[in-house]
């Protein structure tokens, strides 16, 4: 499983939030407009949180994120 | 399996319930409007609840939390 | 295999009925009105019981709790 | 797998059947007007028997039950 | 793997035969008229039989049993 | 997986042939004008026969035995 | 995995092929116009041949033997 | 994994090659014109050659061998 | 998996490369116009090559060699 | 689960995210315009992130990377 | 998993990157205009480089490289 991230923006990150039982930030990417992230569910990494105009594709279907 | 949630307003908050005999809130992730968490169930999450007005995408559908 | 639940008045409760020979309450989750609630069934969860005014998303289909 | 099941009056009751050799009843669970019950075949439910007005969602379509 | 069996009269028996090297009846099952019975296959059940006029619901399709 | 049979006639009946180097009938049912019978592939049971007049629901469609 | 085959005329046969290095018959199954056999793939049988005309229903679709 | 090839005219061949570091054929069954053959991938069959006019049903679709 | 290959002219050929840390030729078949194979990925073979004009179909689809 | 990175300019990187507690670049992939990347998540890769002009397929759908 | 490659002219190269915590190319394939290769991920490539004018199917859909 793996979702596709395209900043529209500069300065959108993608953090990705530890898996067990604590949950903090344990990275966070930085993309500029038009850098596209793909980034896996792993087994360090078990929810997602985006901040920034962002285009966002998943099994779910896709959303705009930054934006109403 | 996850869900995407997307905030539309500031403070929207995200559950998670713990797995197991007990069943109380783990952690709550705080979502500015825009924001957008992408949350896996696992093994500490069994459960979620959201609060607060959110775009919710599922693998059964769309729905919206916080309006009728 | 989850369920989405989202109730439409305050009061709602989401009932997890015990795995096993016996069958009985273990939590019962209060939701007000809005709030979304996404459950697992799970080692100790083999059934789930709705009641009040709530919106259901399954694999099966959307039902609404509550209403006729 | 699991079943979904609204019940349309008062008294609705669902019977879960033992699994192994021999079928009885283990729990009877009751449902009022408008409540819903969403059940799993586990390790101890093997068959389920509704009786009463109710509406069933399965992976085989929508049944009515108590109506013709 | 299940089947929805709803009986549209009163007195319809559901038949469970003996899974292995030889082929019986271990149960049956008798649904008043409006009854349903969700029945899955299992270790001791392999084939079942329906006497009575009922709609079928399977993973194949839906049948009428009792009628042309 | 299993097939779903019903007799048109009285008198129709449903063969289960052995699994393994040897293939004969183990079991043969009679089923009733209107009676419906469901029997998976089991361990004991490798292929089926259909005789008489019947609708047969299958993964690959329905086909109707002993018409043209 | 199985086929079904419906016989068009009487002296239909089905015949099974033995799984492994060699390759030969283990078994004929006569049927009469009208019969129906459904035959698995097992651990014995890894081809099947049939004569006469015959429709079958596979996973890739129907087909007649015996006509063009 | 099978596939189902229709002799169109008498002589058609459908060869067995072997699995393994070496390709050569193990067996060669001989079609007559109606004959239907339903051949699975082996332990010792990992491709297959077909000549002669005949009609094949794969589950990449239908091919007609023999002809252009 | 497997794919199909159709050769639309003599002198088709299939080559199978080894799987594994060196890549070459370990086998090919040659077609005539009209033939058909059916080969499979294998422990053996890990890509295949095709020289000549031919029909392929695939899971991803049919495509012509061969021919622009 | 692969992706396809076709660049449509010169100079367009792919970046492989390590796997694991950190999360750093271990392998950056340039392609002139024209060329396409075809890359799966490994034991080693559970992200990517693409920077230049290119088109991108996934299993959630296709998005243009470096241009709005 | 598997991709198809047809060369649109000569020339064009399918380089297999290797698994692993180092990324270079184990291996070249070149392909005349009309060849189709067939080319499976494997233990060793867990990415694919094409260079040259070429159809390419995957499971995500059809993409041209070396033109716009
Ligand atoms: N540490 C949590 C992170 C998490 C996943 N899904 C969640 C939903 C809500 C809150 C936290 C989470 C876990 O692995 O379970
Ligand atoms: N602790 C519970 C949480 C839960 C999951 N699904 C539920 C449904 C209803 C009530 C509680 C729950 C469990 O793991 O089973
Ligand atoms: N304790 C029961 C709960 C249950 C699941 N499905 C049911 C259907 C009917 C009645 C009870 C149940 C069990 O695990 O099996
Ligand atoms: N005890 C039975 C219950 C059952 C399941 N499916 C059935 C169908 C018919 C009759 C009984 C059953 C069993 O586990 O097999
Ligand atoms: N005892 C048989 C019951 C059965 C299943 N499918 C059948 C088809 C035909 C006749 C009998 C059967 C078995 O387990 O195999
Ligand atoms: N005894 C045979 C029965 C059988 C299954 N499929 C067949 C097809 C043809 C002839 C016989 C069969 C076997 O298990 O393999
Ligand atoms: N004995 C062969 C039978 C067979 C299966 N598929 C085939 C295709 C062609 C020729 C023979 C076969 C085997 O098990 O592999
Ligand atoms: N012996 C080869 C047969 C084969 C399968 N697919 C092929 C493709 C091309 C050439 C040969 C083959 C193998 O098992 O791998
Ligand atoms: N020996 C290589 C063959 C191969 C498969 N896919 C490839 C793609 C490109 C180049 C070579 C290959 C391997 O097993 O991995
Ligand atoms: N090292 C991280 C890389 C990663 C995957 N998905 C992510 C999402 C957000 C941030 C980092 C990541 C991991 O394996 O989990
Ligand atoms: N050696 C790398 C090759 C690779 C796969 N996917 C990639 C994406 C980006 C960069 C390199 C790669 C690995 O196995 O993981």
């Amino acid at each position: 499983e793996y979702i596709v991230i395209k900043a529209l923006e500069d300065g959108v990150s993608i953090m990705g939030l530890t898996r067990g039982e604590t949950t903090k930030f344990h990275h966070s990417e930085k993309l500029d407009r038009g850098e596209v992230m793909i980034a896996q569910f792993t087994e360090h990494t078990s929810a997602m949180k985006i901040r920034g105009i962002a285009e966002i594709l998943t099994s779910h279907g896709r959303i705009l994120a930054g934006v109403d």
